[in-house]
C-alpha cells in the first residue's frame, strides 16, 4: 500500500496586484508553477524521498525568468547577481546552506551537495563556489543570470536610492525574495 | 524567493528555499533563505516550511522554527502555528511575506499577511492547486 505523499511550493510573497497583471503574464507564472510543483510530486510518487523532490521543484522555479532566484535573480548595487539557499532533511536533521554565491546555475542543488557531501552546514562566497566546482558543478557566467527587466528594476532603485522592497514599475516588482 | 516543502512516503518531511536577495543589495547582506530556522526548517513527525518576505523579520523572528515550536511544544494545529506567526509577532513589527508548510500527516498550508504569494501545491490525494492571490 502507498504511503501517503505530498508537496507545496512558492515563488515569492508581496504586493502581487491583479490589475496590473497581464493575461499572459498570468499564464506565464501559474504554467512555471504547475510545472515545478508537478516535477516534484513525480519524485514523490516514484518514491524518491522528499529532499530530491524539493529539490528538483525548486530547480524548476530556478530555471524560470519569473522569480527571483536562479536566472530570475535581481541585481545587487554593483549589478552582480548574488544568491542563497538552503535545505533540511528532516530525517537526523541534516542541513546544507549556501550564501553569496555568483556562478551557480543551481544554486539549491549546490545546497543539498553541501547537506551530502561536506562536514560543514554552511559555506559562502567564494569558498562555496570552490566546493561547487569540486563537486561538478560547471562555472555560469553572469550573462546568463542578466534580464533587461532586472536591469531597469536595479536602476529605478539606484535612482531614489531604494531597496526591492519599495519601488515598483512590474506588477509583482514589490514581491519579496 | 522559491521554496518548496514536502512529505515522501517514508514519512520523511524537506524543505528548501533559494533566492536572489533584493534588488540594490550592498555589503554582502543574506536574507532569511540560507538561513536555518528563520527560512527553511524541516523536522520529521513535526512539519517542514519554507518563507519568503522581508528576510531580516524573518531573521528576527526565526519564523521557521518558531511555527515547528509552536507545533511541537504547544501541540498547535498546521495552520494555527502558521497563521499565529505570520498574522501576528511578525505582522506587528511590519515583517511582510508568507510561508508553506507541511505537516507529517501531509497536510499543507500557506500562511501570508502580503496582497498575494505564487504558490502551488498536490496534495495527498493528487489534486493540483495553483494560486497567486491571499484572496483566492
Amino acid at each position: 500500500m502507498t504511503k501517503p505523499f505530498a508537496i507545496a511550493i512558492h515563488g515569492g510573497a508581496g504586493t502581487i496586484l491583479s490589475s496590473q497583471m497581464t493575461e499572459t503574464h498570468h499564464q506565464q507564472i501559474v504554467s512555471a508553477l504547475e510545472t515545478a510543483v508537478c516535477a516534484g510530486y513525480q519524485v514523490l510518487k516514484q518514491g524518491g524521498d522528499a529532499l530530491e523532490a524539493v529539490v528538483v521543484a525548486v530547480t524548476h522555479l530556478e530555471n524560470s525568468p519569473h522569480f527571483n532566484a536562479g536566472c530570475g535573480s535581481v541585481l545587487t548595487h554593483k549589478e552582480m547577481v548574488e544568491m542563497d539557499a538552503s535545505v533540511m532533511f528532516g530525517d537526523q536533521k541534516q542541513v546544507g546552506a549556501i550564501a553569496g554565491v555568483r556562478h551557480i546555475k543551481n544554486p539549491i542543488t549546490l545546497a543539498r551537495d553541501v547537506l551530502k557531501h561536506s562536514q560543514h552546514v554552511f559555506l559562502v562566497g567564494d569558498g562555496a563556489e570552490e566546493f561547487a566546482f569540486e563537486q561538478g558543478h560547471t562555472y555560469t557566467e553572469q550573462d546568463y543570470f542578466f534580464t533587461d527587466r532586472r536591469y531597469e528594476q536595479l536602476q529605478s532603485m539606484k535612482e531614489k536610492g531604494l531597496f526591492a522592497l519599495s519601488e515598483s514599475s512590474y506588477p509583482d516588482d514589490k514581491k519579496f525574495g | 524567493t522559491v521554496g518548496s516543502v514536502a512529505l515522501d512516503q517514508s514519512g520523511n518531511l524537506a524543505a528548501a528555499t533559494s533566492t536572489g536577495g533584493v534588488t540594490n543589495k550592498k555589503y554582502g547582506r543574506v536574507g532569511d533563505s540560507a538561513v536555518i530556522g528563520a527560512g527553511t526548517f524541516a523536522e520529521n513527525n513535526n512539519v517542514a516550511i519554507s518563507t519568503t518576505g522581508m528576510g531580516e523579520a524573518f531573521i528576527r523572528h526565526t519564523v521557521a522554527s518558531d511555527v515547528a515550536a509552536r507545533m511541537r511544544y504547544l501541540n498547535e494545529e498546521i495552520n494555527v502555528a502558521c497563521d499565529s506567526v505570520i498574522h501576528g509577532e511578525l505582522k506587528n513589527i511590519g515583517g511582510e511575506g508568507g510561508l508553506i508548510a507541511i505537516n507529517d500527516k501531509g497536510e499543507i498550508h500557506f500562511s501570508m499577511n502580503s496582497l498575494g504569494m505564487y504558490r502551488a501545491s498536490i496534495d495527498l490525494d493528487g489534486n493540483v492547486s495553483v494560486k497567486i492571490y491571499a484572496d483566492e
